[in-house]
């Protein structure tokens, strides 16, 4: 952030660049350049270094301060659930989130829940046979719930640690989708009643501000626990997310990076705002 | 929408005597923030508000008796003109076979768009190929397999095991031998920023002599879409654009971005999942989209 040292209109516009071109979007910013001038003219900050440390803070209000990890039930099967629109990485974070459990000693199982797409199927069945675990999966075409409703009672039934559910891409504007990515949650509430313990919404990092309504629907439609911010090895920021978190709530659990199977972290909000202001 | 917004803008001001600069102010304040909603790109908006502000100021908008429809005209007669005039068409050669590549980032919508334009060419009496250029994604190969089965089009493909730009020269003999029209070469998905892929692209673009290399775009990308799209440009000098996944509810903004920095035209869009949703671009509907 450059040379002024007040919130001048230099300053605000420097303000507004940072927050648009990361994909924070106008109504993050305006959010955000509401709070900055509340608190900056409160606490009389003038350095312009303040005011960064100042922007950092605010950040990190709206994160929270520390990783939001995914919740695992003890000693009981934990139900995870992936769902999102077409192409965000969902597969993919599927096969790393199975390697990682793997790697801590779980026992996990995948149910193939994306009936539709052309060798979706298949390329889930790569994700098990590279990482090790079961996976439930039926002949294309077929019907997404009934896979999904085998697959959790066989992972109830064979004692497994974790359920991976892959969901078919879909845009969150198709009612008819929606439906049936909630028809996929009433089956497996009727095996688990508390599944899934978590339905995590796949977010591509290069997405601008359509990101927000694909939050707030499925949100709306299907009670999403967080996110999972694709693609960040890429140039894109992801600011979104902060939007996202300011509007819904909802955290950014883990990050992808990549498209080998160790590329996924845990979302760290301090490295994800420097990264951000960079 | 946006018109609504500058007509409510105006009228709070007719009561306050004469417009003048100052006031405009508000008016090209809320076209600036309809663009920036509708992901354009911050330093596009820039140039666009400049050049809108001062035909605004030159054609005197301020003593106009409908001055929101006249600024509204301004914007929408600037962001067509800048989208390009008409349609653009898919460049077929002479002497088959013609060659159209697909690149782009990962999960953009390539190999769905490989097919939708060979089911295309199909309808239209041609006989394209379909080339399996993505040996890296798990089970690609037979994702591309599936669709060619779809629409009765024949997929050229040498596993996973060889280079791509051999697959590809391959595929240019198999193409020759078999009086295919359009050879149409999906590759994998990438960053702008891989060299070691982008250097594959071009190896590829030597072997096959493409007469389009369409840069395959989702709609829904925000402010990062002029860089990628000039990275692709720069390294490959596209010919066109597919934007894809516009029968959501995005925006959309990044066309206007890509197409104001590098001068390329977007000549289809994606409207959906199946194999017959692409359609022709056409400029203007796009401007109405992106205004809001
Ligand atoms: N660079 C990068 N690529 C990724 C990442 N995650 C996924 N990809 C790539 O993105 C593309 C799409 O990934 P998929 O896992 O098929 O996405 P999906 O959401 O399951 O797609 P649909 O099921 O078709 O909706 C693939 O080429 C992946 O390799 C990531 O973190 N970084
Ligand atoms: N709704 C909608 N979905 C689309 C459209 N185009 C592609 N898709 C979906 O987007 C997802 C990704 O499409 P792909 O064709 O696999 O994308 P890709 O660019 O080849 O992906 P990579 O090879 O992994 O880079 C799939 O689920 C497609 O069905 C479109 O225009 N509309
Ligand atoms: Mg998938
Ligand atoms: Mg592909």
């Amino acid at each position: 952030v450059g040379k002024s040292h007040k919130i001048d209109d230099e300053f605000l516009e420097e303000l507004e660049e940072i927050l648009i071109t990361t994909d924070v979007g106008v109504k993050g910013m305006t959010n955000i350049l509401e709070h900055f001038q509340e608190i900056a003219e409160m606490e009389e900050i003038q350095d312009h270094r303040e005011l960064l440390d100042l922007l950092k803070e605010i950040f990190h209000v709206i994160l929270d301060d520390k990783p939001v990890p995914i919740k695992l039930n003890d000693g009981e099967l934990t139900v995870i659930m992936l769902v999102g629109v077409n192409g965000t990485g969902k597969t993919t974070t599927i096969g790393k989130l199975a390697k990682k459990y793997r790697d801590q000693g779980k026992s996990v199982m995948l149910a193939a829940g994306d009936t539709f797409r052309a060798a979706a199927i298949e390329q889930l069945t790569v994700w098990a046979n590279r990482v090790g675990c079961d996976i439930i999966k039926y002949e294309s075409g077929g019907d997404a719930a009934a896979v999904v409703f085998d697959a959790v009672t066989a992972a109830k039934a064979r004692k497994k640690d974790i359920l991976l559910i892959d969901t078919a891409g879909r845009l969150h504007t198709k009612v008819n989708l929606m439906e049936e990515l909630k028809k996929v949650r009433r089956v497996i509430k009727k095996v688990i009643p508390d599944a899934p313990h978590e339905t995590l919404l796949a977010l591509d990092a290069t997405t601008g501000q359509n990101a927000v309504n694909q939050a707030a629907v499925f949100h709306k439609e299907i009670d999403l626990t967080g996110l999972i911010l694709t693609k960040l090895d890429g140039t894109a920021k992801g600011g979104i997310v902060v939007a996202i978190k300011e509007e819904l709530k909802l955290p950014v659990k883990m990050i992808g990076v990549g498209e080998k199977v160790q590329d996924l972290h845990v979302f760290d909000p301090s490295e994800f705002i420097e990264a951000l202001l960079s | 929408s946006l018109s609504d917004k500058l007509q409510g803008i105006f009228e709070k001001l007719r009561g306050k005597g004469r417009l003048n600069e100052k006031n405009i102010q508000e008016a090209l304040k809320a076209i600036k923030m309809s663009l920036l909603e509708a992901d354009v790109n911050y330093k596009v908006v820039k140039d666009f508000m400049k050049a809108t502000k001062e035909k605004a100021l030159g054609q005197d908008v301020l003593k106009s008796l409908t001055p929101a429809q006249q600024l509204i005209k301004i914007v929408y007669d600037e962001l067509a003109r800048i989208m390009g005039e008409s349609a653009s068409e898919l460049i077929l050669n002479v002497n088959p076979p013609s060659v159209v590549m697909l690149v782009g980032l990962q999960g953009s919508g390539k190999t769905t768009h490989a097919a939708k334009l060979a089911k295309m060419l199909k309808k239209l009496g041609k006989k394209p190929l379909l080339v399996a250029g993505d040996i890296y994604r798990p089970a690609a190969v037979k994702q591309i397999q599936v669709l060619g089965e779809q629409i009765g089009v024949d997929v050229f493909s040498m596993g996973t095991k060889l280079s791509v730009p051999d697959i590809v020269k391959g595929a240019m003999a198999f193409a020759k031998d078999n009086e295919i029209d359009v050879v149409l070469v999906d590759t994998a998905g990438r960053l702008h920023i891989d060299d070691t892929l982008m250097v594959e692209l071009e190896d590829v673009k030597k072997v096959c002599t493409p007469d389009e290399i369409m840069l395959v775009v989702d709609a829904m990308t925000g402010q990062e879409a002029v860089t990628v799209a000039k990275e692709f440009d720069d390294r490959l000098d596209i010919t066109g654009l597919i934007l894809t996944k516009l029968d959501g509810d995005a925006r959309g903004g990044a066309a206007l971005s890509i197409k104001y920095v590098t001068g390329k035209p977007i000549k289809f869009i994606g409207v959906g999942e199946k194999l017959n949703a692409i359609e022709v671009f056409h400029p203007d509907r796009i401007a109405q989209r992106i205004l809001g």
